[in-house]
């Protein structure tokens, strides 16, 4: 199916380029980045992680890795995912979010697949990642709802990341089974009723680590847009956490305009591997969704 | 939360956090310390002539850490930080009442 | 009594002690030390060639205080040190004893 | 167990090691530091010209000691570094969870 490929692979780059742009301007505020660059919409690497230019952070890392994960362990294997996670932070990768080293430092000490509650785990972390799992359960909602779950729970343990992880996911889903703006929207609107703080109008004006944050960042940039390009760009020169934002932001775009929605000069900078790591999983990921795995 | 001090060789810092770094930890604050013990000072060469110094020069780590994982990296510590040999150092654990992230106001296991 | 360690950027610690001295806190002691955590090294220039450095120059600050403005301490440091961008640093409240002032033999909330 | 921390005129490093170590005490920990008190600043020549900084260096002393010798200690240190001058310094006393020697694993008293 050419759309669907088109538009996972749309959603996929479109997190990739979306972290890579948004990581140089990661921690800045929207009046600083406005006097530095303008309007940020190059990827230029730099940035608090003095980055190559097309390199990528955690945020693309950690899904890369879950999506091995899940295609060596097809019957999916929480257990897995959590180990897979923890060789990636035993490599000394360029940049791990606190909550997640929290998390994978209880794996790896006494083995639980999840911490308890705790009102410290509302981060962006398990959201950022979610989208191989959304790609590998397409047409089965429970294993799209428990496996989002399990692997957010091995680091994040908190409602309103489940929320956001859920809510976000279910939108990409209905924007790559073929739903248009308004089918999105829609999904958006379920999302909002079950937890008003994620409403995005108006705006409140902050971009942080906090899910409820990150999640109306994303929402506003992906309304107020009519190109993959202006919602990554209006996301990230929000600043605060602007490479969360932008993958999430290049994730649902990417899910609505597709591949072609990314722009040829973000695709040419994007580093190689990571395009080649994406493009091989695509269609194996789609085709464990297409078949109906047992959960 | 605990914070665990760990007086140790100072060619023995890139092992330790090495080590660390294998169980999650890396965030921690170093200090270079002299350390006065059962090893004694070392001579120096100093313009040309040889003088005795009465202290050993070397590294205080601090490091903020949960409560269940205190013992892990002790042990972890302990074994990248053995020579068997005098001076080795030493590891104190004294109670912290509280941890604050200073850039988000996080308190308690969420800041460290 | 309470013994307040905070670790901040270098280039904070005038901010930081202005604002403690107009809450009427003089007295600290204060060590260089190196700071590892998700705010990676930095470059430094030697001799005409670049090379990296995996940890960051940081500042301690330990300050003996009595219980009952702990909160007021903490609140000051944090607002003066806060840039907001990753690695501003730690405040660590540790329980004290006992303070001594070696000049007097005071001792308790009146040696500080 | 105990942590003694005791923040001391540099002068005054050899005379308060001299006093422990008649009292048996040979360990400890001592860093470099720069103090802020009643007692201020003071001026250094630096190129020929006068100017004048707001700190002054101090060193501090860090000894683990068992807890029926506490007050042996801080007695001894206090004789040996009061000049009765401002700025003589403090003495804290945290308590001590463990503390581990590393060459042999030794816990507790018998660690010190
Ligand atoms: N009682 C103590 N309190 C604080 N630091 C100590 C104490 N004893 C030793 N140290 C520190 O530990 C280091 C190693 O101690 P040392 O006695 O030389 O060797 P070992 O622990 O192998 O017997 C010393 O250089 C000093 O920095
Ligand atoms: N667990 C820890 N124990 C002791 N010091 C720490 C710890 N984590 C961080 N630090 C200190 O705090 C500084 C800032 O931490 P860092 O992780 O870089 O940024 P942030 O706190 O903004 O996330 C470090 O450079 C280090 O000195
Ligand atoms: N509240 C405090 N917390 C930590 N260290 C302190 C405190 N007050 C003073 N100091 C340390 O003790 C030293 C001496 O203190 P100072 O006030 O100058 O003299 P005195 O104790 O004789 O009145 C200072 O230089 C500083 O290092
Ligand atoms: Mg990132
Ligand atoms: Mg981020």
């Amino acid at each position: 199916d050419a759309v669907l490929m088109e538009k996972a692979l749309g959603a996929y780059v479109g997190l990739a380029v979306g972290d890579a742009l948004g990581a140089s301007v990661e921690f800045m505020t929207a009046g600083e980045i406005a006097a530095l660059h303008g309007v940020h919409k190059d990827l230029r690497g730099g940035g608090w992680l003095r980055l190559n230019s097309g390199e990528v952070t955690d945020d693309t890392q950690m899904s890369l890795v879950l999506g091995e994960a899940i295609l060596a362990n097809p019957a999916w294997d929480t257990r897995r995912v959590a180990g897979a996670f923890s060789l990636w932070l035993q490599g000394r990768p360029v940049d791990v979010g606190n909550t997640c080293r929290r998390g994978l430092r209880r794996f790896m000490t006494d083995g639980t697949l999840s911490g308890p509650p705790n009102e410290g785990d509302a981060g962006n972390g398990a959201a950022m990642r979610n989208l191989p799992v959304v790609l590998s359960t397409l047409h089965d909602d429970e294993a799209f709802r428990q496996r989002s779950l399990e692997q957010a729970h091995i680091t994040h343990n908190h409602r309103l990341s489940d929320a956001g992880t859920l809510g976000l996911g279910e939108m990409t889903r209905v924007l790559l089974k073929g739903g248009d703006l308004a089918a999105a929207v829609r999904a958006m609107e379920a999302m909002v009723a079950a937890e008003p703080s994620f409403n995005p109008r108006p705006w409140r004006g902050c971009s942080s680590g906090y899910i409820v944050d990150t999640v109306r960042t994303v929402l506003d940039a992906f309304l107020n847009s009519d190109s993959l390009e202006e919602c990554v760009v209006r996301a990230v020169n929000r600043g605060g956490d602007a490479d969360t934002t932008g993958a999430l932001a290049g994730q649902l775009a990417g899910a609505l305009y597709g591949l072609r929605g990314v722009p040829v000069r973000w695709l040419r900078k994007l580093d190689p591997v990571v395009l080649d790591r994406i493009r091989r999983q695509v269609p194996a990921l789609l085709a464990q969704g297409g078949r109906g795995m047992p959960p | 939360m605990k914070l665990i001090t760990a007086i140790i060789k100072p060619f023995k810092l890139e092992e330790v956090k090495e080590a660390l770094s294998e169980i999650g930890i890396e965030g921690m604050t170093v200090t270079e310390v002299k350390g006065f013990g059962r090893q004694k000072g070392h001579t120096e060469i100093y313009r040309g002539s040889e003088y005795t110094v009465d202290f050993l020069p070397k590294v205080k780590l601090e490091i903020a850490i949960a409560d269940d994982i205190v013992s892990k990296v002790i042990e972890t510590i302990i074994k990248a930080a053995k020579t068997g040999k005098i001076g080795d150092g030493k590891i104190f654990v004294t109670p912290l009442d509280e941890v604050i992230r200073i850039r988000t106001d996080e308190r308690g296991d969420s800041a460290i």
